[in-house]
């Protein structure tokens, strides 16, 4: 029998240019398929290990941590335009195996794996003793903080009647007793001042979503609202594209049910089309 | 250090993990 080498792998700097690039085509790969919460950007590589692969091509075996960002995966704005999370915040982090194909020199990637986690608790008292963490979604008092400032924002909205997508993130501050929340909306067939009953609306074919932020106060038994609500551009109607690879983001945050069922963001556009902030 | 006559030198490996973009969680 001929001799047959055995199929050995090569090793790459984590830092090399090679390395870089393919670290980048994931962390874009991985945005693109995010259906829930925020957008990630490249932290560091833990380890890249590169295969030959026949006839031709080579297959970059990587191990990445990214970092969470500020911009919800609805968001348009470029990842490179989006802000980290600060420790300060209750940063998060991914942690992702992903396998790319390299042809003619273009990446592709195959296969993506990511779980999120929260920093620890004493990692943000380190730098923040007193800064909130964060809280489970759905916890009734980030429920119903959200409830509360969706109805505000709809109350002051004329045009379509914006309906709940999902609770991404939430805390809940001692002092004052407050609630912090973050969620995204997307806008329904409703007008916003004539609805009765919530239950009627659909969204929009032409998809248009909206990200909020709002702190709920309780103040002498009365309840305060503030909601900024950022609606982006709406998006096409597109046939959704089949995956071509798995990913699977994983969070430790209590999940919530979506009442309203999210379309991933069609293509993501090139430039950032953010209308807003509304209220 | 000082190699032993007909010692291989010790190849230099690649660094990783890489660096630290923002900060560590």
């Amino acid at each position: 029998a001929a001799h047959v080498p055995e199929m050995t792998y090569r090793q790459l700097s984590c830092d090399d240019l090679e390395t870089q690039q393919a670290a980048q085509v994931a962390v874009d790969y991985i945005n693109s398929h995010l259906l829930h919460g925020y957008k990630h950007t490249l932290n560091q590589i833990d380890q890249v290990k590169v295969w030959p692969r026949r006839p031709f091509g080579e297959v970059f075996e990587l191990e990445i941590d990214t970092l969470e960002t500020t911009c919800h995966v609805l968001d348009p704005t470029p990842v490179a335009n989006c802000t980290v999370r600060q420790l300060a915040e209750h940063a998060v982090e991914g942690d992702c195996d992903v396998r790319l194909l390299r042809q003619d020199g273009q990446f592709s990637v195959t296969f993506a794996k990511c779980d999120s986690s929260p920093d620890s608790a004493e990692d943000v008292r380190k730098v923040c003793p007193d800064c909130p963490l964060l809280a489970p979604l759905n916890d009734s008092r980030v429920v119903h903080a959200v409830e509360a400032a969706l109805a505000a924002f709809n109350a002051q909205n004329n045009g379509s009647y914006f309906q709940l997508v999902e609770i991404s993130r939430a805390q809940l501050v001692p002092l004052p007793v407050s609630t912090r929340v973050e969620f995204a909306v997307a806008a329904t067939d409703c007008v916003a001042i004539q609805v009765t009953d919530a239950a009627k609306c659909n969204m929009l074919p032409e998809k248009q979503y909206g990200f909020c932020k709002a702190t709920v106060t309780e103040n002498l038994g009365q309840e305060e609202v503030a909601v900024t609500c950022t609606v982006f551009q709406r998006q096409p109607v597109v046939p959704q594209p089949q995956p071509d690879g798995l990913v699977s983001i994983a969070s430790t945050s209590a999940p919530v049910d979506p009442p309203a069922s999210a379309s991933p963001p069609a293509s993501p556009p090139a430039a950032p089309m953010v209308v807003g902030p509304m209220v | 250090p000082v190699a032993k006559p007909g010692m291989v030198a010790a190849a230099v490996l690649p660094s990783c993990p890489g660096r630290i973009r923002y900060f560590k969680v």
